[in-house]
């Protein structure tokens, strides 16, 4: 909340779109507007009514350098908009910077996604230090149709507003911390000697020589996966990423997806009894791949491009007390299972579980 | 005389930092310190920032401050007292 705690005094607001940017079609600009906007009003009691002409609460326009507010534009890149707290006048009103590229989806920016953060001003938020915000003060790029407002965002607007009239209160995505004794992972894979952990659509980056942990949005490096990576395993031979979602996966190397991706998991030899993947790793030494389904796993060589004849077998035959596997990943010859906040490590030279840790454990807590 | 490249960036460099937390952190534009005040206003600004963003408060532009700093963002300020 901004000082002063400024805020509209009535629920019922208007906006106006004063000009267009060049760069996107009309209805594209009136759409993402709305879905902007009903960001907020889906959280809280307030609605927004458009208006034509008149002077509306909110004004919402597209300018150029210096535009006689006292907070001149620096072209592409750096600033991408601002706007003003609730207030008449200029309060409340909606500045983009004509000179980025405007988008409806990954590329340049995306103007939904600066548009609902610059509406949190508007309304009378200020930034968060929560990564995960959407008040955070940096872009982050989030598949429009994936999006839910964090749980951050929906509590500070909340605390201004108060709730939203809906049966059934919204809640949000809370960004992980990597010392919450309570994490737990969606997925985890090797990656050119790193480790990467997903969780949502967040990835927890963790390199040998670093004592923290990084945490971004999977959309910083792929914007064109899914959050929710169920499952994913490094491929060192090939400098492959492989990851996993439902039915579906996809082969990345460094930031690109390789041309005909994604897959269905069919395609690897899975019966159409298997409809997601739970785990997965590839033994550096053997160079075949262990999918960990429910109970059961598979054993995949990469050279003949088949399931391996005789599997599924029982994990619990061949693994020993580890349960359903979340998420798997090798590291110097040994195997971590990851199972709620639980971690196994086993070494599969003497087939034995070695030691027993904390999911948090590579974080240094 | 030509000036080294290096020391030039070292030059871009502090401009940029001072126009970073002029516009995000309240910086006062004749920030010079005084001999009594102690601690330099830039560094202190820095340092408010790199707390706001959760990297290691160093006080200096270190490399992943610079990153942080050269995100795009929202032009709105990251300390409470914007009008």
């Amino acid at each position: 909340a901004t000082p002063g705690n400024p805020k509209w005094k009535r629920n019922n607001l208007t906006y106006r779109i004063l000009n267009y940017t060049p760069k996107m079609r009309r209805a594209d600009v009136d759409e993402a507007v709305r879905r902007a906007l009903n960001v907020w009003s889906s959280v809280t009691p307030l609605t927004f009514q458009k208006l034509e002409d008149k002077e509306a609460d909110i004004m919402i326009s597209f300018a150029y350098r210096d535009h006689r507010d006292n907070s001149p534009f620096d072209g592409p890149n750096g600033q991408l908009a601002h706007a003003f707290q609730p207030g008449e006048d200029i309060g409340g009103d909606v500045h983009m910077d004509e000179e980025e590229t405007w988008t409806k989806d990954g590329r340049g920016y995306n103007l939904f996604i600066v548009l609902a953060h610059e509406l949190g001003h508007s309304l009378g938020l200020s930034h968060s230090n929560d990564p995960g915000a959407l008040m955070y003060p940096t872009y982050s790029y989030i598949d429009p149709d994936e999006f839910l407002l964090p749980q951050d965002d929906i509590n500070g607007i909340q605390s201004i507003y108060g709730q939203s009239n809906a049966p059934m209160q919204p809640t949000g995505p809370i960004t992980p911390e990597a010392c919450d004794p309570n994490l737990t992972f969606d997925s985890i894979t090797t990656l050119r000697g790193e480790i990467f952990f997903f969780k949502g659509r967040y990835m927890l980056r963790k390199h040998p020589a670093r004592t923290e942990a990084e945490l971004n949005f999977i959309s910083l490096f792929w914007p064109r996966l899914p959050s929710g990576i169920q499952a994913a395993y490094e491929n060192i031979e090939r400098d492959e990423i492989t990851f996993f979602k439902e039915d579906k996966y996809w082969v990345v190397r460094g930031y690109d997806i390789l041309p005909g991706y994604p897959k269905r998991i069919y395609h690897l030899g899975f019966p159409k009894t298997v409809k997601r993947v739970n785990a997965a790793y590839n033994d550096e030494t053997t160079g075949k791949t262990y999918f960990f389904v429910a109970d059961r796993y598979w054993r995949y060589d990469e050279e003949k491009k088949s399931m391996d004849h005789g599997y599924p077998r029982k994990i619990v035959s061949d693994f020993g007390n580890i349960g359903r596997v979340d998420a798997a990943f090798q590291k110097d010859g040994y195997v971590y299972f990851f199972h709620g906040t639980t971690q196994f490590q086993f070494d599969p030279h003497a087939k034995r579980i070695v030691r027993k840790m904390k999911s948090t454990s590579w974080f240094n807590c | 005389f030509p000036v080294a490249p290096e020391a030039e960036d070292e030059e871009k460099t502090l401009q940029f930092v001072e126009s970073y937390l002029q516009s995000f952190y309240d910086l006062r534009k004749d920030h010079h310190p005084h001999i009594r005040s102690g601690e330099n206003p830039l560094t202190a600004k820095l340092k408010e920032m790199q707390s706001f963003f959760g990297l290691e408060v160093t006080g200096k532009p270190d490399l992943e401050t610079l990153e942080m700093m050269k995100k795009p963002r929202c032009g709105v300020t990251d300390v409470q007292k914007y009008m």
